[in-house]
């Protein structure tokens, strides 16, 4: 069986807020080492894949692997009941139909209870090779999510250029064109607000906002946003979240005509 | 103009 307990249930609102709009129906892959999810878009241009670490849960107890087949939309339904300080336990039994949620006030005078119903998930597994990216960026999640938000107005794709004076996203479209270039910065009081660049080789890629604008609906989970980037393979955009867990996404790059 | 790939292309079955 199944036993998890969060101390925050904001982390998996938040979770599944980032998610659902890439991804409607997935399976939550739950083991010894905690709870997984691997999912693409239905065009098969993104995928998410996250990991919340058993260390993220106190106490995790999952005997055997155990798939739970969600509906995000409703999952969203059940978790608009939790309050995001509400401590909050998910239970499964090995072979489920449903998954139960308590969720807890922190004076432990409410208990709400939930059984979501799961469903059959026939979902393909990707193997992601490991990549030595060519360039990796780390910068404020919300100095991303402004960028995207601003290129958004004004084309559908961005390039992300990496060389040794920095990084650009450059877009161009009907109305004009827009750069945004960010260098090295670091400030030591507050290093969620610094930039680093770290690059072995120079890198451009063009990649569609629209997708870009979905990921950054996880700005909430990690001040820090890394992305990844190597020339002709997909851009890796991680939220690290504590105690290891994580939660990526990929994207295809667009290739000229 | 610019066309978009897919991920298949790049990550295959494991």
């Amino acid at each position: 069986m199944l036993e998890a307990r969060l101390e925050q249930a904001a982390l998996l609102k938040k979770v599944v807020d980032a998610i659902k709009e890439l991804v409607q129906e997935c399976n939550f892959d739950c083991n010894d080492s905690g709870i997984g999810l691997q999912a693409m878009d239905n065009s098969h241009v993104a995928l998410v894949s996250m990991f919340l670490k058993s260390e993220s849960f106190s106490p995790f107890r999952c005997d055997r692997n155990i798939a739970l087949g969600i509906n995000l939309n409703a999952l969203q339904k059940v978790l608009r009941a939790a309050q995001n300080e509400d401590i909050l336990t998910l239970k499964a039994e090995d072979a489920p139909d449903v998954v139960n949620l308590v969720f807890e006030n922190a004076t432990a005078d409410r208990i709400s209870e939930y059984d979501l119903k799961l469903m059959d998930i026939d979902q393909e597994h990707l193997g992601i090779p490991d990549t030595d990216y060519a360039a990796q960026i780390s910068m404020p999640s919300s100095e991303f999510q402004r960028i995207t938000r601003d290129l958004s107005a004004i084309s559908e794709s961005v390039t992300i250029e990496c060389n040794k004076e920095g990084v650009s996203f450059a877009c161009e479209g009907d109305i004009g064109k827009g750069n945004i270039k960010l260098r090295q910065y670091t400030n030591v009081d507050k290093p969620a607000e610094n930039v680093e660049v770290n690059m072995t080789e120079p890198v451009a890629l063009t990649f569609a906002l629209k997708y870009l604008g979905n990921f950054c609906k996880a700005s909430g989970l990690s001040e820090q946003v890394r992305l990844c980037l190597s020339n002709e393979v997909p851009l890796m955009v991680e939220y690290a979240l504590a105690n290891n867990s994580y939660i990526r996404f990929y994207l295809a790059p667009k290739i000229g005509d | 103009k610019s066309r978009q790939q897919t991920l298949g292309k790049f990550f295959g079955k494991p």
